[in-house]
């Protein structure tokens, strides 16, 4: 198996969507963008909260969240202090 | 679209027609369920209204293209402002730049005092059902840790784009560049045994082994009957050769920037390709940010994301001393409190190429200066990818970071207004607008261009 050194960002695909993903449809155009912070950084986080802060939900919890968004998982690009999310529209 | 979590922070950003805000409190209720975050709203968790409280929330777009085709609250931003108000106490709405023109807007939540006790919801309870939940905003749950370093957001977002230079974002063209890069090398087995070799022990060092026997399909312009397959590994290889100009120009080898499951699927392959054909790879070139990887994929028909980690590149270790704390090493690009990790940042581009609504934005957390590429350097590199007819940038800064750097540069500037005026000229645009509004902990500036 694919072993990414310590810190190194690693991809995974969400095969499901984006093998096949038409756009034809898709209305594009300029985005909305939201920020939202709960702490003012990664080292002030609230005793109550996991010590990974966001970074411990799992993949799978935001999918029912994107999906009222109307948005797709295409790939997560994650590292030791980011995941970034590629996702579909 | 692309979302990106942080320990802290969720960033979500979302094109088209998307219903952003609709998840927005279902955001809240996982911070504070699945990640444990404080919430105030409610007694318990098990009541379907509790949410986290967030300390800071931003939400901005540019003015509306087709405001018809939105929907939920998206049709005005009218209706933007009150879905937010709605939800959250204490927020500002504000717009900036031409009303009848291009313009953008911002709504924040602004953090309150740390010794503001929060109030109860029975505190906050007004008659009736409306508001009865409603979410406080800014209360920092813990100073005992510092505020996150050089906080600096930079948004460029682009209309009109040349034509030219936005067929590279349609999956025909890519498809056509791809295969002629793939015909224009040479077969595997005609390779000598040195270039195999050193294409072996660059993909083994890179972990790339398990791909063997992995397919790549990539379509040509023509016709789908005309798609050319290859074994995945030889796809790297040519990445991994791709210096040669003759074949490809300025081209950079992709297996430094990317993971080997790119080249899996057909729209992250031509993703990466696009990625390195428009110069997007070399924003935040590997020459300078060693450990930068991209995400990218390409739409069908038409259309491009791509997402960016930019570790902060590693500084020179100065010699410990006697407490073992690493020296004075004052530079925080690279260390937080504990002088343990290195930060990391983010971009994020979008494009839509099809003329009647081309549009394209690139935004960046990036830290410009230091040990880096400047921002106005950045700023000149993006726009030249599109080459818009019109665009705007904003930066909005954290103040604590534009103290640092007007000390840094040594200037006495007391804002980084000064800092940032070489993006006042833009080699073939006209500033329209320059815009400066200053917020409690943050500078906002907003500059509109147009082509000359």
């Amino acid at each position: 198996t694919f072993s990414p050194s310590e810190g190194t960002p690693h991809l995974t695909i969400n095969h499901d969507v984006a093998a096949d993903l038409d756009s034809t449809n898709a209305f594009e155009g300029p985005e909305k963008l939201l920020e939202v912070w709960f702490a003012p950084g990664p080292d002030a986080l609230p005793p109550s909260a996991k010590p990974n802060g966001l970074k411990a939900v799992p993949s799978d919890t935001w999918v029912d969240m994107l999906d009222m968004v109307n948005c797709k998982i295409l790939s997560v690009l994650d590292s030791e202090h980011v995941d970034a999310y590629l996702l579909s529209e | 679209s692309s979302m990106f979590v942080f320990p802290h922070k969720l960033i979500l950003k979302t094109c088209g027609t998307t219903t952003l805000l609709l998840g927005l409190h279902r955001l809240l209720r996982i911070a504070a369920e699945h990640a444990g975050f404080p919430f105030h709203n409610t007694q318990t968790l098990n009541d379907i209204h509790a949410a986290a409280t967030p300390w800071r929330v931003f939400y901005s777009r540019k003015n509306f293209l087709f405001p018809h085709k939105q929907e939920g609250p998206h049709r005005s931003w009218k209706q933007e402002v009150k879905y937010l108000d709605d939800m959250f106490e204490g927020g500002s709405a504000y717009m900036v730049g031409k009303m009848n023109g291009d313009h953008w807007y911002l709504y924040i939540t602004s953090p309150q005092s740390p010794f503001t006790p929060p109030r109860t919801p029975e505190e906050r309870t007004p008659t009736g059902t409306a508001g009865r939940f409603k979410i406080p905003t800014g209360r920092a749950p813990c100073f005992n840790g510092g505020l996150e370093s050089n906080d600096e957001t930079l948004e460029i977002l682009m209309t009109d784009l040349d034509p030219e230079n936005a067929k590279k974002f349609y999956l025909e063209n890519a498809s056509a560049v791809a295969s002629s890069r793939l015909s224009a090398y040479p077969p595997r087995d005609s390779r000598d045994a040195a270039a195999a070799a050193t294409s072996a022990a660059a993909s083994s060092s890179a972990g790339m082994d398990d791909l063997s026997g992995s397919t790549v399909t990539v379509k040509t312009a023509s016709t789908e009957e005309d798609s050319v397959s290859i074994a995945a590994d030889e796809m790297l290889d040519v990445f991994d050769n791709g210096s040669d100009s003759d074949l490809h120009g300025s081209y950079t080898p992709l297996s430094e920037h990317l993971d080997p499951e790119c080249f899996t699927t057909e729209g992250h392959a031509l993703g990466t390709v696009v990625s390195d054909v428009c110069g997007l790879s070399e924003v935040y070139p590997t020459s300078k940010y060693p450990d930068a990887r991209i995400d990218s994929y390409l739409f069908s028909p038409c259309g491009f994301s791509a997402n960016g980690i930019v570790p902060a590149p590693q500084q020179q270790q100065k010699p410990r001393d006697g407490n073992g704390d690493g020296g004075e090493d004052n530079n925080n690009e690279t260390d937080n409190d504990n002088g343990s990790a290195r930060s990391t940042h983010y971009f994020t581009v979008h494009v839509t190429p099809e003329p009647v609504c081309s549009f394209a934005s690139f935004e960046t957390n990036v830290p410009g200066g230091q040990n880096g590429r400047e921002t106005s350097e950045v700023v000149e590199h993006v726009v030249d990818i599109f080459k818009p007819g019109r665009f705007s940038i904003t930066l909005f800064e954290a103040k604590p970071n534009l103290a640092a750097a007007a000390a840094a540069a040594g200037d006495g500037l007391a804002t980084g207004v000064g800092r940032s005026k070489r993006m006042e000229k833009i080699k073939g645009y006209r500033r329209i607008d320059r815009i400066v509004h200053d917020f409690d902990d943050y500078e906002l500036v907003f500059r509109f261009f147009e082509r000359e």
